[in-house]
Parts: C-alpha cells; sequence; structure tokens
C-alpha cells in the first residue's frame, strides 16, 4: 500500500 | 488590539499541546467570531483544524481581523510554566510584532507574563467541503488512544473496518499481527464510556497509526472522539474543545499501489 497525500483529495485555496 | 481571556487557561495549553506534534508553527487567524487554524504537516499527508469560538472565552476582543504567526514548540514551552489553575490572557497590542500571555493564579497572589515573537509564515490552505460521511464512530477518547499506541508496536499501518455491529482495528508487521474489536455499546451509566456507531455504508480504510498517535496528543481535552469516515476519503478526527469548538484532524488514507 502506498500513502495518498490529502492534495489528492481537497484543493488548495 | 486582540485579547482572549479564559478562565481555565489548561485548557488553551491542552490545544496547544495537541496541535504541536503534527505542526510546530502555524498562523492563527482572529476575528470577532474566534481563533480558526488550518495547518498541514510537512508531508502534506494530515491536516488540523481548530476552532475556538469567541463565546467560549471569559472576554474576548478582537478590533480588527488578524492572522498571528507562532510557533508553537515555543508557545508550549511558554505553557508549561503556568499553574493548573491559572488564568490565561492572550494579547496582541496594535502594531506589535508579539502576542503576550498572562497568566493569573487562582488567588491573585501571582501574575506573570510572557511575550513571543510573531514570525511570518507562508501557508497553504486546503478547501475542505462538508461531507456526509458513511460512517460516524464516537468512542471514549482514551480508548482510542489506547488502541492507537498498542497497533504501533505491531506494525506501521492500521486498518479500521466498521460494520454496524462494530469496529475492528487491525495491524501487521514484522513481528505478528492483532486486531481488536469493539461492540457498539448496548447499556452504559455513562455517555463517556460509549461507543456508537452511525452507518450508511460499512467502511475498511488503513492509515498510517504514526498519525493517528499524533492526532491522540490531543485526547485530554475531550471524553471521546469522533471518527468519520467513507472510502476513498480522508479520515476526520475530532476532539471537542469543550462547548467553545474543537479539534479536526484529516489524514489522507493508504491506497493500493
Amino acid at each position: 500500500m502506498i500513502q495518498s497525500a490529502l492534495t489528492d483529495y481537497y484543493t488548495k485555496r | 488590539m486582540f485579547e482572549a481571556r479564559l478562565a481555565q487557561g489548561s485548557i488553551f495549553a491542552k490545544v496547544i499541546e495537541g496541535l504541536r506534534e503534527l505542526v510546530t508553527e502555524a498562523t492563527w487567524e482572529c476575528s470577532g467570531n474566534g481563533i480558526t487554524l488550518q495547518a498541514m504537516d510537512s508531508s502534506h499527508v494530515a491536516l488540523v483544524s481548530l476552532v475556538l469560538r469567541s463565546d467560549g472565552f471569559e472576554t474576548y476582543r478582537c478590533d480588527r481581523n488578524m492572522s498571528l504567526g507562532i510557533s508553537l514548540t515555543s508557545m508550549s514551552k511558554v505553557l508549561k510554566m503556568m499553574g493548573k489553575d491559572d488564568t490565561l490572557t492572550i494579547r496582541v497590542n496594535d502594531d506589535s510584532d508579539a502576542i503576550v500571555l498572562s497568566m493569573e493564579s487562582q488567588n491573585q497572589e501571582e501574575f506573570a507574563e510572557y511575550e513571543l515573537r510573531l514570525m511570518d509564515l507562508d501557508s497553504e490552505h486546503l478547501g475542505i467541503p462538508d461531507t456526509d460521511y458513511s460512517c460516524v464512530v464516537k468512542m471514549p477518547s482514551t480508548k482510542f488512544s489506547r488502541i492507537c499506541r498498542d497497533m504501533a508496536i505491531l506494525g506501521d499501518s492500521v486498518t479500521i473496518c466498521s460494520t454496524k455491529d462494530g469496529v475492528k482495528f487491525g495491524a501487521k508487521g514484522d513481528v505478528g499481527q492483532g486486531s481488536i474489536r469493539l461492540n457498539q455499546s448496548t447499556n452504559v451509566d455513562k455517555e463517556e464510556d460509549a461507543v456508537s456507531i452511525e452507518l450508511r455504508e460499512a467502511v475498511a480504510l488503513t492509515f498510517a497509526v504514526r498519525y493517528l498517535n499524533m492526532f491522540c496528543k490531543a485526547a485530554p481535552l475531550s471524553n471521546q472522539v469522533n471518527l468519520s469516515m467513507s472510502e476513498d476519503t480522508p479520515l476526520m478526527c475530532e476532539f471537542k474543545v469543550g462547548d467553545m469548538g474543537h479539534i479536526r484532524f484529516y489524514l489522507a488514507p493508504k491506497i493500493e499501489d
């Protein structure tokens, strides 16, 4: 398994 | 000018202790509504979002919106000098580059004041939409802390599986494997001891246990923790801060290669 990043789910504002 | 006074200064110290392992410095946004903070860890895997509403403070004054860059590491050290029943006042004077922390003992015989220099921080913000999670597990925060600590002995990752009957935490690694299953409480004397599960859909998600253990540093704030989960979505781990706000941690899941 690999670690995903929050930026894969949420966009920068 | 900004000034906020908390009769129970220890609450603020617990908030800082809850944040400072994940983020060492952060920008506090102060407005008439209260104090908010959003910060990601350096690897962009986890995020913390803090809300402390103004009405939760004994007195609160914020003449204009302010962004305060603060070293949480330094603030934590200063707050360690506070007595456990001290009143805490946080103040930023106009045109000042420092935040002032004043601590007053309950018998009003001792008064300490410390200044911390403000920092200019680059901060990235993520837009986190309101989410209807498939599953929300509510459980005692001490139990969650113990489970995360125990799972870290077995491996780097913990898989959380939730069904309508219960929630299972499992880990495996070089030394072996193990799991802990909690059933939904049917009958508890105290609400804070209960495990409850609101479920629309069963979920199974895997997370780096190291981050969960960092989140548990906020467990002394609240008897209960809420774990909100949906497939292919970051976990939201929430601790309430009395009735004045919350700390929410978000953690990106581990996914198949």
